[in-house]
């Protein structure tokens, strides 16, 4: 479904160059249930964000379906995320001036046409947020800030979807919730999750556990395959 | 050190009201290192602006050192704020355009005066960040922003620090290099820590767990006391 192939993403800061990403190779099938693990500022975000063809990785290439994003248009690429990609950002990204409901609603505006009221409540429902529907961002806690970013990313049904650390703001209780909607996604849509994530106990849940240091990655040898 | 007395903190959402903090009681007292526990939603942030004198709460009263919030003009409270509380935000409230060093140093700046800038880039190394020091925030990972959330808050020796999930956005291992880090001022220096968290593994650390429910708090009696 997604391939990487001896991706670099270099940054350049000051002169200094700044190795995020190093020959990484990386295969993700439909239906697949991935867990990214490694210490902070590992790369983690970098990957997902290359995943998800929101950023360019300074060499090496994606390949989506088979074809390589390089000789893809930006609308052809646009497009195509936006039909089959959800992401739920480490760091949430809402719309400040709009409210929960609104906010969960956004992706399914962008995208034009009618859409179904009860889907979205349905949505905002399965992650406990029902009653904040009118709050805006600066009205909410953190942990429901991270609630209404998962529900934005689930409300326009993607084939895949890439969540940066999605349980970081939410006790264990909300936050096995959340994994069992996404496990309940993933058996019964066949929806593709790369999560990444620090909780040891959230990496049992996936079917394949990659590690990541220093911007290098290193998958358990034929583990969950 | 500082006191809640029948804290409430109900907030106005058009025209419904929400209880954020119920009926709460607290004594903090210089040394204590205290971790407040509770689902996502429950009132931690709540609780932890109206202690650091962020936030004024709907009713009841906030004791500091004995003398009553109220009764003290504002540039009082801000001057005692600033000379003795450090305050770790959920969203880290980093300044955007300012580097790792500059904002580590801007609590300093605000003092006005010298001030020593080993002293900032030893606390900027204790966090791990020494090779990050030229970074802004937009450079730097979740965990990394985190860190220098972190910092920050110790850079002026508070006797007093707020720490709302100073780890969620950590690996364990980052984590526990921060919490020790925390424990040895509060042996070495006396300062008082309270700290939220959704980590269970965190509050063994604490001498006192307070857990909160739908904004009212719960101490195991005699607990650690
Ligand atoms: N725009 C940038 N300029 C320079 N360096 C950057 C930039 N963005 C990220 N980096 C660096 O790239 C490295 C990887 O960052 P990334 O955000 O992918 O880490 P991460 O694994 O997600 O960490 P965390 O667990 O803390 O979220 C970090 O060392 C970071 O400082
Ligand atoms: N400005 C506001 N207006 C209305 N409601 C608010 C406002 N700020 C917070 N709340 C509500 O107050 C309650 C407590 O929020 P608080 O941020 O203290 O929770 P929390 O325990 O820190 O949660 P989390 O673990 O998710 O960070 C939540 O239900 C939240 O929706
Ligand atoms: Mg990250
Ligand atoms: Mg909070």
């Amino acid at each position: 479904l997604i391939s990487l192939r001896n991706i670099h993403k270099t940054y350049l800061l000051d002169k200094v160059a700044i190795q995020a990403v190093r020959d990484v190779c990386l295969d993700i099938d439909a239906g697949d249930f991935i867990c990214l693990m490694g210490p902070s500022g590992s790369g983690k975000s970098t990957i997902l964000h290359i995943l998800g063809c929101i950023e360019h990785p300074s060499s090496g290439n994606v390949f989506i379906r088979g074809e390589n994003t390089r000789t893809m248009r930006d609308a052809a690429l646009s497009r195509f995320r936006n039909r089959h990609i959800g992401f739920i950002f480490q760091s949430f990204n809402l719309i400040p001036v709009l409210n929960v409901r609104e906010n969960v609603e956004f992706p399914l505006v962008i995208r034009g046409g009618k859409f179904d009221r009860d889907h979205v409540e349905s949505v905002i429902r399965s992650v406990g947020l029902s009653d904040c529907m009118a709050h805006r961002p600066d009205e909410l806690s953190g942990g429901q800030r991270q609630r209404v970013a998962i529900a934005r990313a689930l409300v326009t049904r993607p084939d895949i979807i890439l969540a940066d650390e999605p349980t970081a703001n939410l006790d264990s209780k909300t936050g096995g919730r959340i994994i069992d909607l996404l496990l309940a996604l993933n058996r019964e849509s066949g929806t593709t999750f790369i999560f990444s994530t620090h909780n040891e106990t959230l990496s049992r849940y996936a079917r394949r556990t990659i590690r990541i240091l220093d911007g290098e990655i290193y998958e358990a040898a034929g583990a969950g395959r």
